[in-house]
């Protein structure tokens, strides 16, 4: 029969007059790599399931976009990852949220699906999960991205005094944020330009 | 957000969402994007639909499965059904934000609301489509 996959990357304000050409290349670029993914696993046969995961998988490794790494900041400086899966056939699904070590979520809403009797697991118990799946938890350093703490820190300055961001220096995000490799990555760079966006309203 | 939909050879439409969540967001909130039903939702009778956009209006508005519900109940198309949900319903809601869905026979479709939205398709013909903006 018929394959065919589409994705998306995150809707929002979006304005041309803030996209750099070569960022726009770059997303269409990633865009592309993540719908090959997919079409590959269909091509050769293999289910849907499979196929959405390997796409989105392109996608939250990639700092573009707000998916694993390249995930936003919550108020205390942390990044809560959430995904879900869902197979049209038998309307199994499975769901993760609040997880904080995991390097690809939709493996883990995946697991949940196949390997639990449940739908949705969250915050440590999903993270527990997770281990008894031999999945592989990573540095919550990993999801840091200068384009996404400088939205935090732009943010927290707008709020009221109680909510302000303290500026300790010991504070191990504020210091990798000013670590030379980090600034000097292609994509940071690219993406940091990003902080000049009128960021929309939505937070919080 | 990043989603996905897909059909495969053997007919079964799946959907997947991963998010991030929102920035600055407190109390252990979460959007749409786990929830079944509001965020993803799929069934080789309908379509399979992955959400992308401001989580507490497409909870309410249960906007995955309403759109498949209202292709498997009205027998509208697709197209017809995300955009009665996405620009009708949740716009009436102030909700913004779209999804990409999938039909049991293989046509990709798009519905948002707001200026733009990283998406693409490979359809069954082979062609492959991205776009970013409206």
């Amino acid at each position: 029969g018929n394959i065919a996959i589409a994705i998306h990357g995150g809707a929002g304000t979006i304005l041309k007059a803030n996209m750099t050409p070569e960022l726009e290349k770059a997303y269409h670029a990633k865009l592309a790599e993540a719908l090959k993914a997919g079409y590959q696993v269909l091509k050769t046969g293999g289910s849907s399931v499979n196929a959405v995961q390997a796409a989105i998988v392109i996608m939250e490794d990639s700092p573009l976009f707000n998916a694993g790494k390249g995930a936003v900041f919550t108020h205390d400086k942390t990044n809560e990852l959430d995904a879900s899966i869902m197979e049209g056939k038998s309307l199994n699904a499975g769901a993760i949220s609040g997880v904080s070590r995991i390097k690809n979520p939709i493996k883990l809403a995946t697991l949940v699906m196949n390997n639990s009797k449940h739908v949705m697991l969250s915050g440590q118990g999903a993270e527990e999960f997770a281990n008894s799946q031999s999945v592989e938890l990573v540095s919550s350093d990993y999801f840091h991205t200068d384009r996404r703490w400088n939205q935090l820190l732009k943010l927290l300055k707008d709020e009221p005094d109680s909510f302000k961001l303290s500026e300790d220096k010991d504070d191990k995000h504020a210091q990798q944020s000013k670590n030379p490799q980090d600034l000097n990555n292609e994509h940071s760079a690219k993406t940091a330009q990003l902080t000049q966006w009128p960021d929309d309203d939505k937070f919080g | 957000t990043v989603g996905a939909v897909a059909l495969d050879h053997s007919g079964n439409l799946a959907a997947g969402t991963s998010t991030g969540g929102m920035t600055n967001k407190k109390f252990g909130r979460i959007g749409d994007s786990p929830i079944i039903g509001a965020g993803t939702y799929a069934d080789n009778q309908a379509c399979a639909i992955s959400a992308t956009g401001h989580g507490e209006y497409f909870i309410r508005a249960a906007v995955a499965h309403d759109i498949c519900a209202r292709v498997k109940y009205k027998k509208v198309s697709l197209q017809q059904a995300a955009d009665e949900v996405i620009q009708e319903k949740l716009k009436a809601m102030q909700g913004d934000g779209g999804i990409v869905g999938m039909s049991p026979t293989g046509e990709p479709v798009f519905s948002f609301n707001s200026s733009g939205m990283y998406r693409g398709y490979i359809d069954k013909n082979g062609k492959i489509f991205t776009a970013i903006y409206q």
